[in-house]
């Protein structure tokens, strides 16, 4: 697509294709574009290879400057950290991909199954357990998710943990008191241990839309988030929602998920998402 | 705050007397952003835009004619308005959300329930389910999402809640559970199969074959493509494989009690003439409702 073409009308029309397809948003697609035409009408810009530069560069520059790496311990300790998002965008099985990889790491791992609503969220949750090989903390459905945490958080200190890792029930941004539910559960980690919880982070589905827009700004909002996760990335989804996110409010991909087993989870490269976003 | 969007439409054509191709190109802009904001695919809306351009200035012409009495003569920017809301209800709804339920001489009527990961076929299947039952159906659940922890407990939980019973197997062939799952309802006098299949990319070549054999096993009188409405532009290359593979005869847009705008609900429609015929509006298992083309179209331009 981008080779030494010349710059006219036809190749930013297939540019703005790519990138409204990757999700990237018309605001953003537009920022983009009008700093290409105006570099081009100023004669900066060779060919089309400049303009996939220019394009690298910015999306780089956004995405890369804040980047960040989890947080996985914490003096004193557990390092707790809290997984949120909205319905299906894959909560669970992240988490259990995360436990297994710092299991594997050498670090000692408690979850605390807080979902106590969904039908067999648990039951889900210990299966990742065993294959992370790590304790899983739970209650009987309909039991107060904070109660859960409070628990977790005594086996932790039982098992002398390092990592603590929350599961949270799904849930749409719209529902404020689900919302304050979620609130209430990151007071609850602050109070039992010093700057908890080190991390929150939402899950994003790569396959959403410009509404991840508006769960970012909403969970942000009631709980702070230090970082994103970008699930489903190994399906046609370019997952481009997140640069928008990421410019507005200042938060990082820590992780991405790139399938269903229990060793499909990356740390968030800026470089290769780029490529591929632009292939 | 900058107005964008179909708003700005509107507002743009406020001062008009009427809808003219000077004006005309200006207020399709905006609707563009508008349908792009709401997650239309960018194909299909450049598709609309095109159908909305000529119905404005052919009703124009029509209206100037004298041969438009049907169209009552408005300001420019509620004929637009008018038009775009029309032109996407049409678009998107011919009131074909009926469910295929027939019962044959071979047996029960079998829905095959398909989708992305974490898209809502289980609590989907389970709504269908309960609905059925109140209408008198007796329905049998087929538990047959084989790879995802616990997914088969999750389908149980719920059966139980309604009082449904599950068709479930300890083995690991989603198409001999299917298939015996059918079977098992025939014998025991249930008479629709609802089948809850795990979801799966498009690119998972053996698993959408798994899809073929257990639809060639089983012959659904309903294939239903359960789609998430906050999915953004993958929506018809989503759809498009499920349908070319399936022949999907119907999709379902769930978790539509939020603030997505739903675009995907023109896109699968127009793309693939699949038509949407249940929104999901919530988890809990009443929440499933017919698909009403007039709120979805507003609710996408936003
Ligand atoms: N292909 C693919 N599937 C994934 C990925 N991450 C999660 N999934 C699948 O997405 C579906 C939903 O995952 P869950 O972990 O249950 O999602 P959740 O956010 O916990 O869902 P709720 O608790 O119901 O809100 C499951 O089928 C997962 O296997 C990924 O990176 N790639
Ligand atoms: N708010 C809301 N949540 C929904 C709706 N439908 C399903 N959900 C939730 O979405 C999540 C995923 O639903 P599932 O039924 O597990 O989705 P699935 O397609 O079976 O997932 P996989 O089997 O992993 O592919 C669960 O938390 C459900 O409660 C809906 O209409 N509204
Ligand atoms: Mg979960
Ligand atoms: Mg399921």
């Amino acid at each position: 697509l981008l080779g030494r073409r010349k710059i006219d009308e036809a190749l930013l029309e297939e540019l703005e294709t790519l990138l409204i397809s990757s999700d990237l948003g018309v605001d953003t697609t537009l920022d983009i574009l009008d700093t290409v035409r105006e570099r081009a009408s100023r004669n900066e810009l060779a060919d089309a290879s400049a303009i996939r530069e220019l394009i690298r560069d910015h999306l780089t520059t956004t995405l890369e400057g804040v980047e960040a790496p989890l947080t996985l311990a914490a003096e004193p300790g557990p390092a707790i950290l809290i997984v949120i998002g909205v319905n299906g965008s894959g909560k669970t099985t992240t988490i259990g991909k995360l436990a297994f990889r710092l299991v594997r790491d050498g670090k000692g791992v408690v979850i605390a199954a807080a979902d106590t609503y969904r039908a067999a969220a648990a039951e889900q949750l210990v299966v990742w357990g065993e294959r992370a090989e790590c304790t899983v903390v739970r209650k009987e459905a309909g039991a107060d998710p904070a109660a859960v945490v409070f628990d977790a958080l005594a086996q932790a200190k039982k098992e002398g943990a390092d990592v603590v890792i929350i599961d949270t029930a799904g849930r749409l941004h719209t529902e404020t008191n689900l919302m304050e539910e979620l609130a209430k559960i990151a007071r609850v980690a602050s109070r039992q241990v010093p700057d908890a919880p080190h991390e929150v982070l939402l899950v994003l589905d790569a396959t959403t839309g410009q509404n991840a827009v508006q769960q970012a700004e909403l969970f942000h909002r009631y709980t702070g988030l230090t970082g994103l996760v970008l699930t489903k990335l190994d399906g046609t989804a370019k997952g481009g929602i997140v640069v928008g996110i990421t410019h507005r409010l200042k938060v990082p991909v820590k992780l991405i998920g790139i399938g269903e087993g229990v060793e499909d989870l990356r740390d968030f490269d800026a470089g290769a998402f780029i490529d591929a976003l632009m292939s | 705050v900058l107005t964008k969007g179909f708003r700005a439409a509107r507002l743009r054509l406020r001062g008009e007397a009427e809808i003219t191709d000077a004006n005309v190109d200006a207020a399709l802009r905006d609707l563009r952003r508008a349908l792009l904001e709401g997650d239309v695919a960018l194909d299909v809306a450049k598709r609309f835009l095109a159908r909305v351009k000529e119905e404005a200035l052919g009703q124009v012409v029509r209206l100037k004619a004298g041969k438009g009495d049907d169209e009552v003569r408005v300001t420019a920017g509620d004929h637009f308005t008018r038009i775009c809301q029309e032109q996407l209800t049409a678009l998107m709804g011919a009131g074909e959300t009926d469910l295929a339920l027939e019962t044959t001489k071979k047996g029960p009527a079998v829905l095959l329930l398909v989708g992305l990961q974490g898209s809502g076929k289980t609590t989907t299947a389970a709504k269908l389910a309960r609905n059925l039952k109140k209408e008198g159906r007796k329905p049998l659940l087929v538990a047959a999402d084989v790879y995802r922890p616990a997914a088969i407990d999750q389908l149980a939980v719920l059966g139980e809640r309604i009082d449904i019973p599950v068709y479930r197997e300890e083995g690991e062939d989603a198409v001999k559970i299917c298939k015996r799952g059918v079977a098992a309802a025939t014998k025991e006098g249930r008479d629709v199969v609802i089948l809850d299949t795990a979801g799966r990319l498009v690119v998972d070549e053996p698993l959408m074959r798994e899809l073929d054999k257990i639809a060639k096993a089983t012959r659904p009188s309903e294939t239903l493509l359960v789609c998430d409405a906050m999915i953004g532009q993958e929506a018809v290359t989503t759809a498009t494989a499920f349908h070319d593979r399936l022949s999907l005869t119907g999709a379902v847009l769930t978790k539509l009690d939020g603030d997505a705008r739903g675009g995907a609900a023109l896109s699968i429609r127009e793309a693939t003439g699949v038509p949407i015929k249940l929104v999901g509006m919530g988890e809990g298992l009443d929440r499933l409702e017919p698909f009403r083309p007039e709120a979805l179209a507003s609710r996408i331009l936003g």
